[in-house]
């Protein structure tokens, strides 16, 4: 089963169309394996744990503002699936 | 066994349970609720449609679609719960029992159910169906993207291993292909409203054009008048328009498609986040969500019951 330990999803709020220009361009890097969830400003993207650092580089050195939505989403999907289990047939 | 009573509405549940609430609400309403299977999924898993109907022929008919996304778990929690105020709404609120003694309805709780298993089994993260794309080792199509509407424009992919690749031709995916055939030959679906999460959106025609619907002017008062009801009960706050000005260009839509088809209630709705979850949004919203979503259902059937074409 997917294992999203260490990944996190960005909000990432670009101030005008440049920097939603600039927020496009990771998409198309595929190494960095992001997965956005929202395309619309503003941008939610699921960062894995391997390109954290670098799209963080990336958003600083372009000033384009950022904050963590979810720090931690393997978190989150155990508590869904603990609660899925306490609740099953 | 279970019933519809005690059945747990605020957790979410694997697709074999889905497909069990669906069988029990039929069961326990025979002369309201019937299930009708349109066809198989790519996986071979049947493609299930619920209509409630209090009798007639071919009856003018609203439809209503969660689940095309597998990862948007919250609206396939929605469908059931929808199905669920339906049967227990006919004969106690009087705006719905007006709709069904003249009209039909049309639910498809889970559009993807190969890509929501997938996400129950696998990955939760997963978005398209399961598709096997010759020559590529990404699976999966966007099944949101493979309407002959606008097919192949901007807003989609022609890259198997994007989010949002369209398919090699529209109406490819059997998914699509199905209710594309159903729509066709019953022929008298009036509103098509299809679900999707998240971003706290209702949305009209078109995405693939920004030219605008002909009935633009009605369908965004309707809009309007959905979205108010849906905050009266938590004041859970909506933007509304067209796709195209709202979101972004999306091409090949499911509901660009049926307005062009001439369906002119023809809407899509983004459900909840309202804190910061996104796709994970916590079970203990299901309901609030589902709640709120259905006051600006009751506004769109509503509308379409009220005023034929």
């Amino acid at each position: 089963k997917g294992d999203f330990h260490g990944h996190q999803v960005f909000r990432i709020v670009p101030k005008d169309d440049v920097q939603l220009a600039l927020v496009r361009v990771l998409e198309d890097i595929l190494d960095l394996e992001l997965d956005f969830w929202r395309w619309v400003t503003p941008v939610d993207v699921r960062v894995p744990s391997h390109s954290l650092q670098v799209v963080k580089t990336y958003l600083e050195n372009h000033c384009i503002k950022y904050f963590t939505m979810i720090k931690d989403l393997q978190a989150l999907l155990d508590e869904e699936q603990r609660q899925m289990k306490s609740i099953a047939p | 066994a279970g019933n519809t009573d005690t059945f747990h509405y605020t957790t979410y549940h694997t697709l074999s349970e889905i497909y069990s609430f669906q069988d029990m609400l039929v069961a326990e309403n025979p002369k309201l609720v019937s299930k009708t299977v349109i066809g198989q999924s790519y996986e071979g898993r049947p493609l299930n449609v619920l209509k409630f109907s209090t009798g007639g022929s071919n009856r003018p008919a609203i439809w209503i679609d969660t689940g095309i996304h597998a990862r948007e778990w919250v609206t396939q929690a929605s469908g059931i719960v929808f199905a669920k105020k339906i049967v227990t709404e006919y004969g106690t609120d009087s705006a719905v029992t007006e709709i069904l003694n003249r009209m039909d309805v049309f639910l498809e709780m889970v559009v993807n159910p190969d890509g929501y298993h997938f996400t129950h089994t696998n990955n939760r993260m997963w978005r398209k169906n399961r598709k096997q794309n010759r020559g590529s080792t990404c699976v999966g199509v966007d099944l949101n993207r493979n309407w002959n509407a606008g097919f192949g424009g901007h807003g989609s992919s022609n890259n198997p291993c994007s989010e949002i690749y369209r398919g090699t031709r529209a109406h490819s995916e059997p998914e699509v292909k199905s209710i594309v055939n159903f729509v066709r030959s019953h022929g008298n679906i009036k509103a098509f409203i299809s679900i999707h999460s998240y971003s706290q959106m209702l949305l009209f025609p078109y995405g693939y054009t920004r030219k605008p619907a002909k009935d633009q002017a009605e369908l965004d008062q309707v809009a309007q008048k959905a979205i108010t009801a849906l905050a009266s009960l938590y004041g859970t706050s909506y933007r509304y328009g067209s796709i195209i000005t709202t979101i972004y260009q999306s091409s090949g839509g499911s509901i660009d498609w049926t307005y062009n088809q001439g369906i002119k209630y023809s809407y899509t709705f983004e459900l909840r986040d309202t804190g910061h979850f996104g796709f994970i949004l916590p079970a203990n919203q299901i309901v609030p969500t589902a709640n709120e979503t259905w006051l600006a259902l009751k506004v769109i059937m509503d509308h379409t019951f009220k005023n034929p074409y």
